[in-house]
């Protein structure tokens, strides 16, 4: 039959690859033979292939003894993926379609291997195809394909080297834990393969920035889904400790991607992981040297870094909805009905659970609170850079004062949610911090009437939640709690809340 | 969204071949799109038998199908240890090296590490004998560290060799090229007078 | 409250100090400590 005849190609190829290295002239030519004897001349008949390849790799996976060689037949495959797409002329159907089809024929068949066998599932062979696969571009493709001797393919195919990465990344986001949770950990240690994750940061023009991030929420996702406050599975336990590891490492190699999309990440990441929130929120732009924050002769005013906007990938204008043009008129041309609009459409539509720490429930949209903070923050920047400093570092300013009344006309959820996100944005020395800085002290020394005791707790929680956890902390939240630490205006040692909780009282005290 | 643009553009799609895992590929899609509130049985014992199959290091090794002969295995007693030498140590580097290469991925691992102790002879063995190989890479990089270079033309590492003279000469140096006969004699050699440097000729490492 | 990240750090490779900084990801074992016991073979070119 057909698909024998599949089987036995696939077969040769693999043995093939035994007795001879992988770049020698006899792979090229077998690869040819492939071509021109028409094996592959057909969808159906590549699809029938891809079946093939992957069902014999996966038995032999299987069937083969657990202390031998499990994946030759794997291997092979991906080598010969590989080879498929770097020797053959794009026609007909070009190089991103040919690697999508594959991936979808492998998707089918992983999805319904995973269907059959539920628990008995095992993730390793498909984990080493994309492994191998990912290991095998990146040793032909090395200083820009120059391994490729003709000109024209070696430009064509280092054009296609973002498609490959960001096909391969779409795939994964298939495959994310909540979809596949018997494939959770091979997923994990897939999008922080050393062939893909540091590649996909160093992409020309962040090319794979955007993909990146999607990733990284689908983690931040599925372990927001499954921490509850009491009982948090094993299993989560341990994602949550490779996920952490991961990030670290991401702050080490590349701190801007953290930088430049800590506000999407954010948006996804459970409020109870605040060691990974700072984690994220400390990421400082590689060769920037900060001052000690702890400097008790620190003025962040002096500090040159200050001068600065840090840049922001994904733009969260594009978050505000029906608040957009509200909140840019608002900016423009501050009005109380325009204040009112907003403050009263930062609601969701029902509530939602969550798993705060205080509070189970959210019936605000934090994400557009977010938004709506980030935003704010982002035009009084540029606005600082237009005309003058005066024009934002105003209580006055319709920057502040968009802000001073979400604070004013909210219930203490949203005011939390507000503070929260404003402290989201004090991070390394740069012109967010040191506006939201500037913001922050603001309202800690402004008289909000009755509301005064309760918008100080809410500032100060916030503050001191992000302290009290084990290293890092941000360096914007340090400098402005000292700040309000060392006030004249106010001692946080005589407020009530601080002196009804004792423990709170001594941490206040040694700070 | 991926398939459902190729099923539109695509008429592979239709492809009977792509039942019954299309039927179970979209019943992940309606978890995707109402993940349950709690974890029910079945979804974590999945995921912890995914954690029981975790893939490690070696899953995530690099592929090596034919295996260079060099390579084989010989007999030994049974006394001593079947681990991997690759062992993963985080010590800190030794900073008495100074070279730019000293900061690089390769300064970490264990086979960087060990190329450093080797004698020449071992380098140029293994840059000779395992031509194409991570170990011919890191050899090159522990010889280029040692301040050979290569010689694309006759594929011979040359090392330039100078020599402080004492005050009061004409010069205050003398240069001396050496080379390493690898398909001769085996050994380093001076190089003739009429030897003469030219930079297009050696590989940037 | 968190951890103590300092052995995390190690185990990444990551120094304390931040003058001898390099990349970690390029040799990334895998995210947990325990299936990181043996190193992985980084990318690398050799000319023709």
């Amino acid at each position: 039959t057909n698909q024998e005849r599949m089987f036995l190609v696939f077969t040769e190829w693999v043995k093939l690859l035994q007795r001879v290295p992988g770049d020698d002239v006899k792979v090229t030519v077998f690869i040819r033979q492939m071509i021109d004897k028409g094996v592959l001349n057909t969808t159906d008949n590549m699809i029938q292939f891809t079946k093939a390849a992957l069902e014999l790799s996966v038995g032999s996976f299987k069937e083969s003894d657990p202390t031998s060689e499990v994946f030759i037949a794997t291997d092979a495959f991906s080598k010969l993926i590989v080879n498929l797409l770097v020797l053959q002329d794009f026609a007909g159907m070009n190089r991103s379609e040919y690697l999508r089809l594959m991936i979808s024929v492998i998707t089918m068949v992983f999805s319904e291997d995973q269907g059959r066998m539920g628990n008995s599932f095992n993730e390793r062979p498909y984990f080493r195809l994309i492994s191998s696969l990912l290991c095998e571009w990146e040793n032909i493709s090395g200083h820009n394909f120059v391994k490729i001797q003709d000109q024209y393919y070696r430009s064509q195919l280092n054009e296609f080297t973002p498609e490959f990465y960001n096909i391969i990344a779409s795939f994964l986001h298939v495959y994310q834990p909540i979809a596949f949770p018997g494939f959770s950990f091979a997923w994990i240690t897939l999008i922080s393969h050393r062939m893909f994750l540091p590649k996909m940061l160093r992409l020309p023009e962040k090319a794979g920035w955007s993909k990146l991030v999607l990733l990284f929420t689908d983690l931040l996702k599925f372990m927001a889904q499954y921490t509850k406050k009491n009982d948090v599975p094993d299993a989560v336990s341990v994602v949550y400790k490779g996920a952490l590891r991961v990030f670290l490492a991401v702050a080490n190699d590349s701190p801007d991607f953290l930088v430049e999309n800590h506000y999407e990440l954010l948006n996804h990441l459970p409020h109870v992981y605040m060691q990974l929130r700072n984690v994220i929120l400390s990421a400082i732009p590689k060769d920037l040297a900060i001052p000690n924050p702890y400097d008790p002769n620190l003025r962040i005013d002096g500090v040159e870094s200050c001068q600065d906007a840090p840049n922001v990938f994904y733009d969260p204008v594009q978050d505000l909805k029906s608040l957009k043009k509200p909140v840019d008129n608002y900016l423009r041309i501050p009005s109380t009905s325009l204040l009112r609009v907003i403050s009263t459409n930062v609601f969701k539509q029902e509530f939602q659970k969550d798993n705060g720490i205080g509070y189970d429930t959210v019936s605000v949209d934090t994400k557009l609170i977010n938004a709506i903070v980030l935003h704010v923050g982002v035009e009084a920047a540029l606005e600082k850079h237009k005309t003058t400093a005066n024009a934002i570092f105003n209580t006055k300013s319709s920057y502040y004062t968009l802000l001073a009344s979400l604070l004013n006309d909210g219930t203490a959820e949203v005011r939390f949610h507000v503070v929260q996100a404003i402290a989201n944005q004090l991070r390394y020395p740069n012109a967010h911090t040191q506006w939201f800085n500037y913001v922050l002290k603001n309202f800690f020394l402004e008289d909000w009437d009755a509301d005064t005791a309760e918008i100080q707790e809410i500032i100060i929680r916030t503050l001191l939640e992000r302290i009290v956890t084990n290293k890092p902390h941000c360096w914007g939240i340090i400098v402005t709690f000292t700040d309000l630490l060392k006030s004249p205006e106010c001692s946080i040692l005589t407020l009530p809340f601080v002196m009804d909780i004792p423990e709170v009282e001594m941490i206040i005290k040694n700070l | 969204e991926l398939l459902a643009q190729d099923r539109a553009q695509n008429a592979a799609f239709q492809n009977p071949l792509f039942h019954p895992g299309l039927d179970h590929w979209l019943q992940t899609k309606r978890t995707l799109l109402q993940p349950h509130e709690t974890m029910p049985a079945e979804m974590a014992s999945q995921l912890e038998s995914s954690l029981l199959n975790c893939p490690d290091s070696l899953d995530a090794d690099t592929p090596h199908l034919h295996h260079n002969t060099l390579s084989l295995p010989h007999p030994t007693s049974i006394f001593f240890p079947n681990e991997t030498t690759r062992l993963v140590s985080n010590d800190p580097v030794d900073q008495t090296r100074i070279h730019p290469k000293h900061n690089d991925i390769y300064s970490r691992t264990s086979l960087g590490r060990i190329m450093s102790k080797f004698d020449l002879d071992a380098l140029f063995f293994i840059f000779y004998h395992y031509q194409g190989s991570y170990e011919q890479f890191l050899a090159a990089r522990e010889l280029t560290i040692r301040g050979w270079q290569f010689n694309k033309i006759n594929r011979c590492w040359f090392y330039k060799e100078v020599e402080k003279l004492p005050p009061g000469m004409e010069q205050s140096e003398e240069i001396s090229w050496r080379y390493f006969d690898y398909q001769k004699s085996w050994l380093a050699r001076r190089c003739g007078a009429e030897f003469v440097y030219r930079e297009e000729e050696f590989e940037r490492i | 409250l968190g951890i103590d990240l300092t052995p995390v750090l190690h185990s990444l490779g990551i120094p304390s100090n931040q003058q001898s900084r390099h990349r970690v990801l390029d040799t990334f074992q895998s995210p947990w400590i325990e299936t990181s016991r043996s190193e992985v073979e980084p990318r690398f070119f050799v000319p023709e």
